[in-house]
């Protein structure tokens, strides 16, 4: 499974979370207004945060942060 | 399986169950309004809890919880 | 396959009965009014018992307990 | 597969039968009415009795016992 | 493939035919007028005979035996 | 892939034809009027004959024999 | 996949042609009117005709020898 | 994969071209009018060429040479 | 995945391209007009050329060179 | 899972970045406007950043960068 | 997966791009106006460029390059 990741505003983040029994940020990638970001579930992933204005494409449509 | 979390309010959280035979809570990810948490089934969760309120979207839809 | 349970009323029971020759009850997760929970079939737990008011997601549909 | 069972009367049995060259009752889940039981077939259940008023659900819809 | 069956009268019989070489009936569940029978082709059932007034439910719809 | 076979008359014919360089009858199941016999493919039955009065649901939807 | 034949008049034939680098007729099927064959692929035959008044159901859909 | 050839003619070819690095006609196979063959793609045949007229059924439907 | 390749006009070349670090042609299978060819990916062809005026089926549809 | 990014100015980049533990540009490959790039996920990229005004068709639809 | 490329002018170039840590072009195929092209993405080809006018037909449907 992947997902799109739109910036609706600058300083967007998608942020990594570890996989396994520990549970913590690896890595978080900005986008600046219009970019996009297509991103899977990893190896080294199996949770992923959202902060700022986005719009995201799924498997199940689109949902929008606020 | 994956599910999208969305916060509705401050403070939701999505909370981790051990798989195997003993079922605990083993990570709590604490929400804002408005972002967004996208977690799978995985090695180390077999269950998975929801606190506060929150828009959920799986494969069968949505819920909120209230 | 997984499934989504919501409490519809506090003291909800979701209760996971055991994979194997034996049936018996390994772990009850107590749900307070709203509060979500998506559970699994798994390595131990290959029938999953439901008291309380709830609503359940699947892939055939909703159900309700009463 | 999985199927949804839920008891429309107090008392009502879910079975499972042994799979293999024999087929013998291995356990029998007792419901009240309201409550729900998921079950799967399994390594030691290849087939399932309903006694009592019941609704199962399952891929194929819903199937009422009387 | 599972087959739900529905006993429309008292003394419905399913029986399991077995696997290999030889056919021959290995067991007769007997079924009370509106119990329900869950069954599947297992290693040790690859046909199954209906007898009795029944509905029988299967990936393909429903069937009335007469 | 499975057959059901449902009887129209007494006396019909279910018969396997063996797997491999040889095609012979290896089993004639017979049915009386309103019986069903479901079948599969099997290790050792790649053809399946159906001779007398019958309605046959496949996969591909219903066909009758006369 | 299967293929189901039903013979629209006596002395329908379906014939299997061998799998490999040689194509040679192993057997033939006589059918008589009304009869049904279903017939699967297998590790001996790779191709199959059919000759005689007969309609052909498959995962296409019907088609009729004439 | 497999594609149903229904000769409309008499003298209609289907031609098996062989699997590997050379290119070649491994088998001929003549339908007169009416007759039907089913045939796959296999170890040995990994093109195939249909001369004369005829009906091709396929998963994409059907498709006439003329 | 398949190709059925119909050629509109004499002439129609249906070129294989190698799999694999180079690219050449390794077969061209001339069409004359109303002839069909069904063609496959295999382990010695990872591209397929068409000159000539031809209509291709796929599983998305159809296609004419012209 | 493919992406088809089509650049609707010059300069677009489609950038891939590194799949494991670390989260690093590997590629970018500039698109003039009107060109096409299909791309996959692969052992090396787990993740793919669009700069630039682009449309982009994935399993979910189409999805514009601005 | 694979895409159909039919060439709209004389000098369509469909690019090959090298699977692996180097992502450089490996092979480039000229197209003249009304040919086809029909191409996979394969152990050495993780990524395919298009320029010049065409129309390319994937999964998600078609695309014109202009
Ligand atoms: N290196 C990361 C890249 C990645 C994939 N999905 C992500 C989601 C968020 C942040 C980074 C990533 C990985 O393979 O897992
Ligand atoms: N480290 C956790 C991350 C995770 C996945 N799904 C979750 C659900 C809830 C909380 C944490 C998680 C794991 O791999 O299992
Ligand atoms: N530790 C349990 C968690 C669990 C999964 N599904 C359940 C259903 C009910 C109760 C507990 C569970 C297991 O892995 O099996
Ligand atoms: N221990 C049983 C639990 C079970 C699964 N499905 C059932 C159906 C009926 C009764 C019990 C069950 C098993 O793993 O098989
Ligand atoms: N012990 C039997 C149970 C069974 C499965 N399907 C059946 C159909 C008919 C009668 C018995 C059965 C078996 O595993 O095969
Ligand atoms: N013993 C047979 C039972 C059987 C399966 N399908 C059949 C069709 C016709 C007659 C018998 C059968 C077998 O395993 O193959
Ligand atoms: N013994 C043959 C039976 C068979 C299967 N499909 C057929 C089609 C035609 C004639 C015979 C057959 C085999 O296993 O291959
Ligand atoms: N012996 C051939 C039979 C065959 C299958 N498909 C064909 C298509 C055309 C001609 C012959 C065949 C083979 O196994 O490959
Ligand atoms: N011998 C070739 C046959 C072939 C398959 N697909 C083709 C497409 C074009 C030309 C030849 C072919 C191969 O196995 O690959
Ligand atoms: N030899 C190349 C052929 C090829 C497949 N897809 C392509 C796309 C573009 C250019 C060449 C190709 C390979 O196997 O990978
Ligand atoms: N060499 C790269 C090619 C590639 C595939 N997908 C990409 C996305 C962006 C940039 C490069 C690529 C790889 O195999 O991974």
């Amino acid at each position: 499974d992947f997902f799109i990741i739109k910036a609706l505003e600058d300083g967007v983040q998608v942020i990594g979370l570890t996989r396994g029994e520990a549970t913590k940020f690896h890595h978080a990638e900005k986008l600046d207004k219009g970019e996009l970001l297509v991103v899977q579930f990893t190896a080294h992933t199996s949770a992923i945060k959202i902060k700022g204005e986005a719009k995201v494409q799924s498997r199940y449509g689109e949902m929008n942060t606020d």
